[in-house]
């Protein structure tokens, strides 16, 4: 781990006497390493180094008993800093029914997250009414209305020659009646830089009115995933982030670059393929797995 | 990115060390080849911008040039056999329907296996690729053993004389350890039904993937032997860069990309091409 390898290294800094400037810096360069290798976005690391070596050249390391330590909880701290000091909840305070987006690159998770979203805020003692907007997709619309009935929560009849906007519409008229405070709006998987598809989600949002349009990202995306969270919190305004796959071994360093460009808060992450799998989102757990 | 006939400096040095890494290459990978040009530069007393870019290029290539292996179907007195996997989400459904089309267009004839019967509506998903590519789906119901449908499928092509067969498989990290053993499982009874089968065990992985991927690669690999890579989502901005570290320590051939949503958007992975759209 980071923390164990930083640890390491001042104790060998210590027995060679004083901490110097470029002891400091030859730390931090394997703090780059490792969160390059957490995929943690190159200019986001840049800044990220800039903010902990500033910090690491005042007292608070140089004349500490324990500089190592003290580093440590430096880099812990810029990265809680970054990633959101708490869990941000969803905001979902809107005349019912009160609409969810969720968007994203294809394939991300965005149709298994609507369910598990739907079983999260009925646990909550919402009633929630599941949207299937993909009419793209192969199977799709099959592919909600299947988890729906896994967890008996209300589904939209979805048409397959219908289109996205048309069906927000029809579906907020239904959650009237059926009297369902959240509309739950599964949309199709889409590239940031598919022009059309982007003025298609424009187009939704401004029928469906949501209260949260969350980003579904994979938590095993690349260098790629600023380009991406900045395409589409420009298109349509992001008001929070849902990270899958979490379940798996990659380190999220995505999480990292998503929230300090766009500043987009992360809200809930996937941990599984189950519909009970998703949870709050708490910044110390992302920060220890990054570090880790 | 880098205007011609700009002159070698640190800060040039530094802008293309963050194109391999913004590339997904990876820090190693990146650091080993830019310790490289350094050799290069001093060597050769590289000059421009270009110059420095060419090496890279020539560099890259040395490492995928030797996988650039094209998917070979050969005719045989027996069905050949096609087993896609990978992690949730990265393309296998589809890449089967558009490997599906392009065999039926060389006028082969294919049967697919649908044997991801756990995810909501995979195997109607797989039927429906299976009628746009004009090719039969053997299916069971949802829940039910993958190899069994594996088993239904190689069965059937070998009654009634099919080519090919594709076997699609339900989305799985590779951390989880039972998972990874119904995937042998799959293979395994393949094997036993038909010597000789799986011919290809194609991973199939998503352009937008971090370092990640090459945890995929290795643990599928030792799990059960990949003979080839299909990288999806090359349509997008991701580059695709953790292949290179994938193909330098493996040297599994990569066979297809692809580049959109639709049955034609499938082709053949070259390396000069890949190359030029990385740097
Ligand atoms: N292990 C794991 N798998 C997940 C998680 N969330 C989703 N998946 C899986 O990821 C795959 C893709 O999920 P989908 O819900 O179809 O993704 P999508 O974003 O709707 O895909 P498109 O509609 O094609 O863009 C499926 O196999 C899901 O079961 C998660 O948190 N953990
Ligand atoms: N843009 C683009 N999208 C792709 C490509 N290949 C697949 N997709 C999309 O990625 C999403 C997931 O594709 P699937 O074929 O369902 O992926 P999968 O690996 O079978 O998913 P699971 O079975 O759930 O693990 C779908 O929306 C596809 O249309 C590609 O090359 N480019
Ligand atoms: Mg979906
Ligand atoms: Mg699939």
């Amino acid at each position: 781990s980071l923390t164990e390898k930083l640890t390491e290294t001042f104790k060998k800094l210590r027995g060679q006497g004083r901490i110097t400037e470029r002891n400091i810096d030859d730390t931090l360069k394997e703090v780059r390493a490792h969160f390059l290798e957490a995929d943690v976005n190159y200019k986001v690391t840049k800044d990220f180094i800039v903010a902990v070596k500033a910090r690491a050249l005042g007292a608070e390391v140089m004349q500490s008993l324990n500089p190592g330590q003290q580093f440590v909880k430096i880099v812990h701290q810029e990265m809680v800093r970054l990633l959101g000091e708490e869990a941000a909840p969803l905001n979902l305070a809107a005349a019912p029914p009160a609409a969810v987006m969720l968007v994203g690159l294809q394939g991300s998770g965005k149709t298994t997250t609507a369910g598990k979203l739907a079983l999260y805020l009925r646990k909550q003692g919402r009633s929630p009414y599941l949207v299937p907007a993909d009419v793209q997709r192969p199977a799709a619309i099959d592919q909600l209305k299947i988890l729906a009935g896994q967890i008996q929560v209300p589904v939209f009849d979805t048409r397959p020659e219908q289109n996205p906007v048309e069906i927000c519409r029809e579906a907020r008229q239904a959650a009237r009646v059926q009297g369902l405070d959240t509309m739950l709006i599964d949309t199709a998987g889409r590239l940031h830089v598919d022009a059309p598809l982007m003025e298609e989600l424009k187009r939704i949002k401004a029928e469906a009115k949501p209260v949260e349009v969350l980003l579904v990202a994979d938590a095993m995306t690349g260098q790629d995933a600023v380009t991406v969270a900045e395409a589409f919190h420009q298109a349509v305004g992001l008001t929070g982030l849902i990270l899958t796959k979490l379940d798996g071994d990659a380190r999220g360093g995505a999480a990292l670059s998503i929230k300090s460009v766009t500043g987009t808060p992360i809200k809930l992450v996937g941990l599984g393929e189950k519909l009970e799998a998703i949870e709050p989102f708490y910044p110390e757990r992302m920060a220890s797995r990054i570090l880790d | 990115l880098l205007p011609k006939g700009r002159q070698v400096d640190a800060a040039l040095l530094e802008e293309l060390e963050e194109a391999l890494v913004t590339s997904d290459l990876g820090v190693k990978t990146a650091v080993e080849l830019m310790t490289g040009l350094g050799a290069a530069v001093k060597r050769e007393g590289l000059e421009s911008a270009e110059d420095l870019k060419a090496y890279l290029r020539r560099a890259i290539l040395e490492i995928l040039q030797p996988v650039e292996k094209p998917l070979e179907v050969p005719r045989l007195d027996r069905p050949w056999v096609l087993l896609a996997l990978g992690v949730n989400g990265t393309g296998k459904t589809t890449t089967i329907g558009k490997i599906a089309l392009r065999l039926r267009q060389q006028g082969r004839s294919v049967l697919l296996a649908a044997a991801d019967t756990f995810r909501a509506a995979a195997i109607q998903q797989l039927e429906i690729w299976g009628q746009r590519a004009g090719v039969e789906v053997i299916k069971h119901q949802e829940g039910a053993d993958p190899s069994a449908v594996a088993f239904d499928a190689i069965k059937a092509a070998q009654s009634r004389g099919v080519e090919v067969v594709i076997i699609d498989t339900a989305g799985r990290l590779h951390t989880r350890v039972n998972l990874m053993e119904e995937l042998k499982k799959v293979k395994r009874i393949v094997a036993r039904e038909q010597p000789g089968a799986p011919d290809e065990v194609l991973l199939v992985l998503d352009a937008t993937t971090g370092q990640n991927a090459l945890a995929q690669a290795k643990t599928f690999h030792e799990a059960i032997g990949i003979t080839g890579l299909c990288l999806t989502k090359l349509d997008g901005t991701a580059k695709g860069g953790i292949v290179i570290a994938i193909s330098r320590e493996f040297g599994i051939p990569i066979r297809l990309i692809g580049v959109g949503e639709q049955i034609e958007d499938l082709q053949t992975f070259r390396a000069e091409e890949f190359v030029r759209a990385l740097i």
